[in-house]
């Protein structure tokens, strides 16, 4: 069989700028983890070295350089799996692991198990060999100015979110007597119209009826387009 | 998130990913990527799969099984991967991106996302791009 390995680094809204620099980083990967499948002959080492480039890579958006939770912690899933045992490890919600790739391997060689997560993971990891870091190390001044943005933008919708209730919530606003669900709603996207068009769609009337509704919309992550 | 697929000398497949999930994520929060049949699959018998992008469709759409299962029914794994993406934005309204080497050694690369960086590597050749077309 001719031997072949593919990467890549995330679907998603990547700036113009970084272009480049995202093309250097798969290539190199591809590279390294090509390298290593044909010394070790082995199709498993290849992805895993690939993958482990990537991750020390803090551009990318894993291991180092990770997004940050809404605590502002990264907080990383890792997995692999080989086709001839089907045999897979993967470890999910880990915080104080460089590379949690490699702890994914350890947990399909070195356990019975497929997937381990939090505390249990990183124990697991840190017995095997893994030491453990701080999770600061793992924040990159790139993921730092994301999760910023993020935080603004939510911050806003809250803000925002709070003025339509004290606005519109008949409790806080007893001449706003208590309408029809139907116009509230109405009434409700058109808020949301004006004040966040890019949500509008998102906030359609079958779905913000009520304010537990808008207060879900506005509480989920800024999804912008963003991915994993 | 990043990922990688690979087909060695002795016909073996692997698959193998790493992410740090969405910025603002509830603590908590697992994606795809730790999940096999959602984020990855590999069998040798099929081939093996990677995928990116909304972790949340991802796993409502069970995408690298849906993929492998194409493959596993004969279709060409660009296709299969172009049609698990088709069927996961326009059911769910989410994207991302696949990449999928299958056990004969056909490449499957799609995504519909903005733009997905990758690289693709054998003995002789090296091919990398970031926009549609590349």
């Amino acid at each position: 069989t001719k031997p072949m390995l593919i990467v890549h680094a995330g679907a998603s809204k990547i700036p113009d700028e970084l272009c480049m620099a995202y093309l250097r980083g798969v290539r190199e990967a591809a590279n390294s983890g090509f390298i290593a499948m044909m010394e070790s002959k082995s199709a498993r080492d290849g992805v895993e070295a690939a993958v482990m480039a990537m991750e020390n890579n803090p551009l990318f958006f894993a291991g180092t350089g990770g997004a940050l939770n809404l605590e502002g912690k990264v907080e990383c899933d890792a997995a692999i799996m080989e086709g001839r045992t089907m045999k897979a490890g993967a470890v999910g919600g880990v915080k104080t692991v460089r590379n949690p790739i490699r702890a994914a391997r350890m947990v399909m060689d070195k356990s019975d198990h497929v997937l381990l997560v939090g505390e249990g993971a990183e124990k697991f990891a840190a017995r095997n060999g893994l030491p453990a870091v701080d999770n600061s190390n793992l924040i990159t001044e790139y993921a730092l100015k994301n999760f910023k943005k993020n935080q603004v933008f939510n911050r806003s919708i809250h803000n925002s979110y709070s003025a339509w209730y004290q606005r519109f919530c008949p409790i806080q606003n007893p001449c706003c007597c208590l309408s029809s669900l139907f116009r509230r709603s109405i009434r409700m996207k058109l808020y949301i119209k004006t004040h966040f068009p890019h949500l509008s769609d998102r906030a359609s009337s079958k779905e913000v009826t009520s304010k537990t509704d808008l207060k879900r919309i506005c509480s989920t992550p800024a999804m912008d387009g963003s991915c994993d | 998130s990043v990922g990688a697929v690979a087909l060695d000398a002795q016909g073996r497949t692997a698959v193998a990913l790493s992410t740090g999930g969405i910025t603002g994520k509830l603590p908590g929060r697992l994606g795809d990527s730790a999940l096999p049949g959602c984020g990855f699959y590999a069998d040798d018998n099929v081939g093996t799969v990677c995928c990116t992008g909304h972790g949340e469709m991802i796993m409502r759409a069970a995408l690298a099984q849906r993929i492998i299962s194409a493959i596993s029914r004969g279709e060409r794994p660009q296709k299969a991967c172009q049609e698990g993406l088709d069927f996961m934005r326009l059911r769910l309204d989410g994207y991302g991106g696949v990449i999928a080497i299958s056990a004969s050694g056909g490449i499957g690369l799609s995504f519909s996302a903005f733009r997905m960086p990758w690289a693709y590597r054998t003995t002789d050749e090296l091919h990398y791009g970031i926009e549609k077309g590349d």
